[in-house]
């Protein structure tokens, strides 16, 4: 045992985090998927989950606060210029406790040998931000020297393992992460009935897509078209009704696409491809051709700028509002810009803004009436823009009676 | 010792001593305390930097262990108080 305790710990598991700033030294979005990276390095040998506050003004907005400084910067550890100091952190607690600050005199990169890789250097001061100490074996995260960029895929050394365990405890023995689904009611009727109608749709045969299904993977409009995804099958609505009631293969359609089915799907503006998504990879297509060049088995999303820990995108559409392209996954999402092919600064956010949008989404799109519908399990919500929040709390309608003609 | 040659080495007690107080291998109360440290004491804590930099245990700021002491690194300390 070489680790050690710091003597104060975080009495929560899930903890949040705030960037106050960046460093310019590197792309802010990079030093994002870094620093997420950096907390997943301890929330993978843990039950500690990290998640991003966007906003705040209180003063202890967040558990961890990350913060780039030179010199002086209001704690009584001013940094000292190019060299020696590279970080310091604070250990668990009020006001301070648990926040990271990085010496902005120091060359932070991500990728290269050169300058200072801030991935290990977070990913030690988060281990202080959590209640460890440095540990004396040379090798530890915890040891208090850099030791250079670390190797592609970083695995936690054993003594930092079982420091952080001792105060936050072990994942399940095959290391998956215990996701404890704690139900605050015993469901309503209607998450009996979306249950009910989910089992049925798995057990249909795979063969068999009836199209008064109640829940689909994507919607989004093409050409002006909107195209309907369930499992490996397609529905295409033409204005004024369904082009025809049974469905398409996708794979008919979109020639190559590897995958069996889509999680989110939408059309760029930019030269009107069609950017599709499954887990954490995505495919452009023209027209029904994958781009020149594309890799089969798809790019990673942390291409666009999204984190490397994005299991997946659930909804991608353009607003009615003001024509941008937002991704969606989980409770948060990302504002997407086109021409740069990457995700918007200071993003993502939380989707609480979207009032009244269910979430997860399974789906959202711009419809020909020039609204944008957001889609969960078999209903939709009309999206009422100037107003930022949904027409109705309860849904707007089915899906299958207003665009599958069932 | 020519004079610049002891100011030197002055300095670099200074240095050192600094360094400790920094990390926490002295006991002291703050960084004022440093020229008012017994030479024991001193000693004792180079040895504590030597020993958690597993560096061997001289007790005298000798060559290697100021080379360490200039490494790059956190500015948490190393020990609790």
């Amino acid at each position: 045992k070489r680790y050690v305790i710091s003597g104060s710990q975080w009495e929560k598991t899930n903890l949040t985090f705030r960037f106050l700033n960046y460093s310019p030294d590197v792309k802010f979005t990079k030093i994002r998927t870094v620093i997420y990276e950096a907390f997943r390095v301890w929330s993978q040998v843990t039950h500690l989950t990290f998640t991003e506050i966007m906003f705040g003004s209180a003063k202890k907005d967040a558990d961890i606060r990350i913060m780039f400084a030179q010199k002086f910067h209001h704690d009584g550890y001013p940094f000292d210029g190019p060299g020696n100091i590279l970080a310091h952190a604070f250990f668990p607690g009020e006001n301070k406790g648990g926040d990271a600050h990085f010496d902005d005199d120091e060359n932070w990169t991500v990728d290269s040998d050169e300058g200072v890789n801030l991935f290990m250097v977070a990913a030690h001061e988060f281990g202080h931000a959590l209640g460890l100490s440095h540990s004396k074996t040379p090798g530890s995260l915890m040891y208090p020297w850099y030791a250079g960029k670390q190797s592609k895929y970083y695995t936690l050394p054993k003594d930092d393992v079982e420091g952080i365990q001792k105060l936050y405890g072990v994942k399940n023995s095959n290391n998956t992460p215990v996701i404890v689904l704690v139900p605050n009611h015993e469901g309503s009727k209607e998450d009996k009935d979306e249950k009910k109608e989910e089992e049925e749709d798995e057990n249909k045969d795979e063969g068999f897509v009836d199209n008064c299904t109640h829940k689909f993977d994507a919607i989004t409009r093409i050409r002006g078209d909107v195209y309907i995804f369930k499992g490996k099958y397609f529905w295409r609505w033409e204005s004024g009704g369904m082009k025809d009631s049974s469905p398409i293969l996708i794979t008919q359609f979109w020639y190559n696409y590897p995958e069996d089915s889509v999680d989110a799907v939408f059309e760029r503006k930019k030269g009107s491809k069609i950017m599709f998504f499954k887990g954490n990879k995505y495919w452009l297509y023209d027209a029904n051709h994958m781009e020149k060049a594309w890799p089969i088995e798809g790019r990673p999303l942390t291409e666009l700028g999204l984190p490397a820990d994005l299991k997946k995108i659930d909804a991608a559409f353009t607003w009615s509002y003001n024509k941008r392209t937002y991704l969606v996954s989980d409770d948060m999402y990302w504002k997407f810009d086109e021409n740069e092919n990457y995700v918007v600064y200071d993003y993502p956010r939380d989707m609480k803004i979207w009032q009244g949008v269910p979430t997860p989404l399974d789906a959202a799109f711009q419809f020909n009436d020039g609204k944008t519908y957001f889609i969960k399990g078999k209903h939709y919500w009309e999206f009422l823009d100037s107003q930022m929040r949904v027409k109705t709390k309860l849904p707007t309608g089915n899906i299958s009676e207003r665009w599958m003609q069932c | 010792q020519p004079r610049t040659q002891r100011s030197a080495g002055t300095n670099i007690q200074k240095k050192g001593m600094k360094y400790l107080m920094e990390f926490g291998y002295v006991n002291g109360p703050s960084l004022e305390m440093e020229n008012l440290m017994s030479e024991e004491a001193q000693v004792k804590a180079i040895r504590r930097f030597q020993a958690f930099a597993n560096l061997p245990l001289t007790g005298r700021l000798d060559h290697r262990t100021i080379e360490w002491m200039e490494k790059p690194r956190c500015g948490n300390k190393d020990t609790l108080p």
